[in-house]
């Protein structure tokens, strides 16, 4: 993803 | 959230209960390799401090606080509650060879060079990497209980499941994310012997046995 993109997966 | 990724969680989830279970009832955690369990702790710790740091869903958070409080619960039942039991003998991988690789390789290629990020990348290549004390403690011992197989198989499924969830969000959402797909890739090949055993031996009933 983008740099600081959040990671929304476990 | 798509069916792949719902069911790889769910995969994971029942990888994880199927262990804690496996101890909790047998009252032993023979066969289970406690240097594998000690780095999926580590891998957990690592992922989850996000946390504290951003909100994604309930679910999310949810899910985080189960992974990590089942892990360190093994923890606990491996080391402390039924310490007896431990095969420590056949449980000899040295995992700094695992672990110092990680840490220089998530230093070196990752998103962003914050610790936060650091530390998550640390845990993805870490993952791929972690069952592997434990396949080494099943080829050590020539054989593992059908339950053992049982966990490895929902453990090993789950990534392979993920893999599916990441070429539906390529195409579906236009998201992907390089690290975790190729770490994603190691982390199901190495289950690939395993499923292969899986399905030949004990889905027909029979014990997990290598060939001698």
């Amino acid at each position: 993803p983008e740099t600081g993109e959040e990671h929304d997966e476990l | 959230m798509n069916i792949f990724r719902l069911l790889g969680d769910l995969s994971h989830l029942l990888a994880v209960i199927i262990l804690l279970l496996k101890i909790w009832k047998t009252r032993s955690c023979a066969g289970i390799s406690g240097r594998s369990q000690i780095l999926f702790a580590a891998v957990y710790t690592a992922r989850y401090l996000d946390l504290v740091t951003s909100y994604i869903s309930a679910y999310n958070t949810v899910m985080k606080i189960v992974f990590l409080v089942a892990s360190y619960g093994t923890l606990y039942l491996m080391f402390l509650k039924f310490k007896a039991t431990y095969d420590h003998n056949h449980d000899t991988f040295r995992i700094e060879f695992l672990v110092l690789p990680c840490v220089i390789l998530a230093l070196l290629i990752n998103h962003d060079f914050s610790a936060l990020e650091i530390l998550w990348t640390f845990s993805i290549y870490l993952e791929s990497v972690a069952i592997l004390p434990q396949l080494f403690m099943v080829s050590k011992t020539g054989e593992a209980e059908s339950i053992t197989s049982h966990y490895l198989f929902a453990l090993g499924t789950y990534r392979g499941l993920y893999l599916f969830n990441w070429i539906y969000r390529y195409y579906a959402e236009d998201h992907y994310d390089l690290i975790a797909i190729i770490a994603g890739i190691v982390q199901t090949v190495l289950y690939c012997d395993f499923f292969y055993l899986y399905i030949t031996k004990v889905l027909k009933g029979k014990k997990l046995q290598l060939p001698a």
